[in-house]
């Protein structure tokens, strides 16, 4: 059987949150090791990996590798009922259809269940390469989704350029042109805005917003996210689960015409 | 849309 026990259960709900607008269904796959998801869009264009190491969990217990189909929309329905500081445990059979959400008060004078129905989805795992990446930076997350945010009201695409003077967001559309930049701080007094920039060799790319866009719905998760880029190669996206994993999305560039 | 890469020609089926 599979059970696994999340004190901070509402990370679960900031998870589901973060990707369900992107994927629609998609297996979990739970091994000794922990709970995962790889997941494309429905485009195939960003592929969305998101891992919880077993270590993470209060408790953690998977006797057979699993996968369980869930649909998202129908899983976010179900977390939504949880308290924001609930204890959220999972429970499935190894040959059961379904998977048992129970929600926990952290004052134990409440406690929930819901049972949400598997779906049998037929899903092609990627092999994700190890990267040597150009240049990496890493940005508050709130800062992140203000410039996708931002640059969305300009254009479809954004450049995205890293140099020595720092890493450059550019988008252009009917209104006109947009460039953001932002440079390594890593003096700022507080810790969340302080940016890092890791520079190998300059590199630009092009993206499409919509997508960068919808990862910023996982902001809620971290401090700072990283985009890591390299010549030719998805762009990837990482926010840092805190002493759990992290979710990360992986978004194909567009070739310039 | 036009000049899209799909994410499948990057990283290779298990």
């Amino acid at each position: 059987m599979f059970e696994a026990r999340l004190v901070q259960g509402n990370l679960l709900k900031k998870v589901v949150d973060a990707v369900k607008d992107l994927v629609t269904d998609a297996n979990f796959d739970c091994s000794s090791s922990g709970f995962t998801l790889q997941a494309m869009d429905n485009s195939h264009v960003s592929l969305v990996s998101l891992s919880l190491r077993s270590d993470g969990f209060e408790h953690f217990r998977c006797d057979r590798n699993m996968s369980m189909g869930m649909s998202l929309g129908n899983l976010a329905k179900i977390l939504k009922c949880a308290g924001n500081d609930d204890i959220v445990t999972m429970k499935a059979a190894d040959d059961g259809d379904t998977v048992t959400f129970m929600f926990e008060s952290p004052k134990e004078d409440r406690v929930s269940d819901f049972e949400l129905k598997l779906m049998d989805i037929d899903s092609e795992h990627l092999g994700i390469p190890d990267t040597d990446y150009a240049a990496t930076v890493t940005l508050p997350a709130a800062e992140y989704q203000r410039i996708c945010r931002d640059l969305s009201s300009i254009g479809d695409t954004v450049v995205i350029s890293a140099t020595k003077d720092g890493v450059k967001f550019s988008s252009s559309g009917d209104v006109g042109t947009a460039n953001i930049t932002v440079r390594q701080n890593t003096t700022a007094d507080k810790k969340e805005e302080q940016v890092s920039i890791d520079l190998k060799e300059p590199v630009a790319l092009t993206f499409a917003l919509r997508y960068l866009n919808s990862f910023a719905k996982a902001t809620p998760l971290a401090s700072h996210v990283s985009l890591s880029m390299a010549r030719d190669l998805p762009v990837m996206v990482d926010y840092q689960i805190s002493d759990m994993g992290h979710l990360r999305f992986y978004l194909a560039p567009k070739i310039e015409d | 849309g036009a000049g899209q890469r799909n994410i499948t020609s990057f990283f290779g089926k298990h």
